[in-house]
């Protein structure tokens, strides 16, 4: 599927030389094509740039013509830059997994910390979801309504502030549970008190996996965000796009698991709880590249 | 010498890249970008002028254009409507709906505003029109509590335009200044729930409707704003999240895109993290 929106884009290239005019003008359609979608503009000028440098240096052995090479490479090229395989959830069999979300503010991480949850329910395991959102009025309630909408076990504390005591009280209450995903208070890159409790969390609770969530309609900031993000948690394991039951393109979110070195493991696909699917590679890309 | 159109077209896809990099949707960036080529091409200038300098110049007069568009200013409406309820036989609320998509803010944006209208010497009552998302009763009730104010809600599930009746009937009989009606997010692209939200409008015929949008979308932000603008109907924006760096462009799209004015901004989540639009400043940041 990714090869026939490329086929596209180079049916100009036909023939055994390559017009180096040419590759530019296609570089730079696809470097607007990559920005109208949200990418972030650097790192759609360095995608082209490494393009144009690999096929020039490329060795094109007789009987091949020069749109094979250049679909190769762009191939290869945006595969790195987009993923190509499905990813898993790091999740071991038998023992009792922690799963962290974190995000920007309203990007949907309550919201998707329940579909995960049903998700993984249906899959035969057993979770628990934690509420350690202590700034957000009413995040309690959001998440435990959540929880009873999908009959899975629940666990916060309206009178605490600390969510690190949240959550060691919630990782001895619920007993029994494979797969414990804590919902965290929305924050940004500066927001330095924020960002440090998010490090301090994760230190201390070593979880199995940690999931930032990014709204599918985010553009330009993405990148610097996930950056600060991956640097305050030191390895983030995936990103969850949500909204991309609307017409934005996601190529801030792709932008910033760029920045964050992590693949899309699933993405959001509207309000419902059943609105949650894993991350498929082909169908993005076509998005991606309108 | 006179102004070549290759020159021009070379520097202004440069401009074009920094506008969309400050967070300018890049469809918008395109429009100014041709603009100002329409502007400055052909146009004789003095042999040694600086061409870059004289699109960095048309370039931010387009911009200042878009910025500058008059606001409403809310509170001398509300103000004025006070006044003419208090020399009339009839009770009028000012009645506000807030709309926009999921997560941008709204709830939080409502709970701002009242802070400053209860400041201002104005009372207020909240709606919560948002009987579908988990936790919107109760996180719209936290606030009112916090601000010592009433809310009006219904159970969840209920119309939402019901809420807004009820809110303004209460309004009405307690001589209520202002009616802050909260709705659940959306994206303009469902057609129902646009449908819905038309509905709400009809039914409480408000003074604004004003569209809560977060100054880190990105080009989807055209879409959104133009579907709104033209389903719905907007008198004015809030663009919240200003505090998170980003470059401000997002406030150049909103105007571009409604035609509308942006009121306020959000710069943080506590209530009195709310500014008046300045434009200077969306300006400096934007091509500063
Ligand atoms: N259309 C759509 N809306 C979504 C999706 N995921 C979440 N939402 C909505 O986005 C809004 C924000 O979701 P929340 O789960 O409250 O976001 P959050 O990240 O927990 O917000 P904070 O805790 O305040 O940072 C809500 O209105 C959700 O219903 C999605 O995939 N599609
Ligand atoms: N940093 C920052 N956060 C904000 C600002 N405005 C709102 N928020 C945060 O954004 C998140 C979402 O805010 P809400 O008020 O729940 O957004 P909403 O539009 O009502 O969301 P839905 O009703 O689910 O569509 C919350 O965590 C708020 O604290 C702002 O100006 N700056
Ligand atoms: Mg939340
Ligand atoms: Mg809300």
């Amino acid at each position: 599927a990714i090869f026939q929106g490329l086929r596209k884009l180079f049916s100009k290239l036909r023939g055994r030389y390559i017009d180096e005019k040419e590759l530019d003008n296609i570089l730079k359609n696809l470097q607007r094509t990559l920005i109208e979608s949200d990418v972030n503009v650097n790192l759609a000028t360095s995608l082209a740039e490494r393009i144009r440098e690999k096929v020039l240096e490329a060795k094109i052995p007789t009987g091949v013509s020069i749109d094979t090479i250049v679909m190769r490479v762009l191939y290869e090229e945006l595969v790195k830059f987009l993923g190509e395989k499905r990813y898993s959830l790091n999740i071991q069999p038998g023992k009792r997994n922690v799963i962290v979300l974190i995000g920007l503010q309203g990007s949907g991480k309550t919201t998707t910390a329940a579909k995960l949850a049903f998700w993984l329910k249906r899959r035969g395991l057993n979770v628990g979801l934690i509420c350690a959102d202590t700034y957000r009025p009413a995040a309690y309630d959001q998440l435990k309504q959540l929880a009873e909408q999908i009959s899975v076990k629940f666990y916060g504390d309206q009178k605490e502030r600390d969510p690190i005591k949240i959550i060691e009280k919630g990782l001895k209450e619920l007993r029994n549970i494979d797969v414990i995903i804590v919902d965290t208070a929305g924050r940004h890159k500066e927001e330095k008190g924020l960002m440090k409790e998010m490090q301090e969390i994760v230190d201390k609770f070593k979880p199995n996996e940690v999931l930032l969530v990014i709204d599918g309609l985010i553009g330009q900031r993405a990148y610097d965000q996930a950056k600060a993000f991956k640097e305050a948690v030191g390895e983030i394991g995936g990103i969850i796009v949500t909204k991309l039951d609307g017409s934005a393109r996601g190529g801030g979110a792709l932008s910033a698991a760029v920045a964050a070195g992590a693949p899309i493991k699933f993405i959001g696909t509207g309000e419902h709880i059943e609105e949650f699917e894993p991350y498929d590679p082909p169908t993005f890309v076509c998005r991606i590249l309108g | 010498k006179e102004l070549s159109e290759s020159d021009l077209t070379r520097i202004l896809f440069e401009f074009e890249l920094n506008l969309i990099a400050a967070d300018v949707a890049a469809s918008v960036a395109s429009e100014i970008s041709k603009a100002v080529l329409n502007k400055l091409k052909g146009q004789t200038v003095g042999r040694f002028s600086d061409t870059r300098k004289l699109v960095l110049n048309a370039v931010r007069e387009e911009l200042s254009q878009i910025l500058a568009i008059r606001p409403l200013d809310i509170l001398k409406k509300i103000q004025e409507q006070r006044n003419a309820n208090l020399s009339s036989s009839q009770w009028k609320p000012f009645v506000i709906v807030f709309l926009g998509p999921n997560g941008s803010g709204k709830t939080t944006t409502i709970a701002k505003i009242a802070n400053l209208l209860k400041k201002s010497g104005f009372s207020v009552v909240l709606a919560c029109s948002d009987t579908f998302r988990a936790g919107a009763i109760e996180q719209l009730e936290e606030h009112a509590k916090r601000l010592g104010i009433r809310m009006i809600k219904r159970e969840y599930g209920a119309d939402p335009a019901s809420v807004c009746f009820d809110a303004i009937a209460h309004a009405v009989a307690k001589k209520i200044d202002v009616v802050l009606i909260d709705t659940a997010g959306r994206l303009a692209t469902d057609v129902d729930l646009i449908a819905e939200m038309q509905k709400i409008v009809r039914v409480s015929k408000p003074d604004i409707r004003c569209l809560v949008v977060d100054a880190l979308m990105g080009n989807d932000l055209v879409v959104q704003a133009e579907l709104f603008n033209n389903g719905v109907g907007i008198d004015c924006s809030v663009l919240t999240k200003v505090d998170a760096d980003v470059k401000g462009g997002a406030a150049i799209t909103l105007i571009h895109v409604t035609k509308k004015p942006i009121e306020f901004i959000g710069v943080g989540q506590k209530y009195e993290d709310l500014k008046k639009f300045e434009h200077e400043w969306f300006l400096e940041k934007i091509i500063g």
